[in-house]
């Protein structure tokens, strides 16, 4: 579906935290 | 600001070192296409650490790969628009 891809690419803005990375679980 | 370096980055986390990339390319990209910046650089930060790393060092490849995403980005919302 395209809803997913909505939000790509994970828009990169300075000074905040990218949210395209992968959440690696501890 | 001093060039980023691969044992700068190996001394970061993982979420770190795309964060300090981040900074370094977006201002690169800014300068070529102010309106996509953001989009642009995080499209490339999927890529390869070490591949980026490269990028910021060499200007030229660094506008190729910008071009190349820029039309990538495009032809993703071209088929965006054509499924509303």
């Amino acid at each position: 579906n395209g809803s997913s891809s909505v939000n790509w690419p994970p828009e990169f803005r300075p000074g905040e935290p990218w949210k395209g990375y992968p959440n690696i679980d501890p | 600001q001093e060039p980023l370096t691969a044992s700068m980055l190996a001394a970061a986390p993982p979420q770190e070192q795309k964060q300090m990339i981040g900074e370094r390319l977006y201002p690169l990209i800014h300068a070529m296409h102010p309106m996509l910046a953001g989009k642009i650089t995080g499209m490339l930060l999927e890529i390869d650490n070490s591949e980026l790393l490269l990028l910021l060092e060499s200007p030229d490849s660094l506008h190729s790969k910008i071009e190349e995403a820029v039309a990538v980005l495009q032809a993703h919302q071209a088929t965006e628009t054509s499924h509303k």
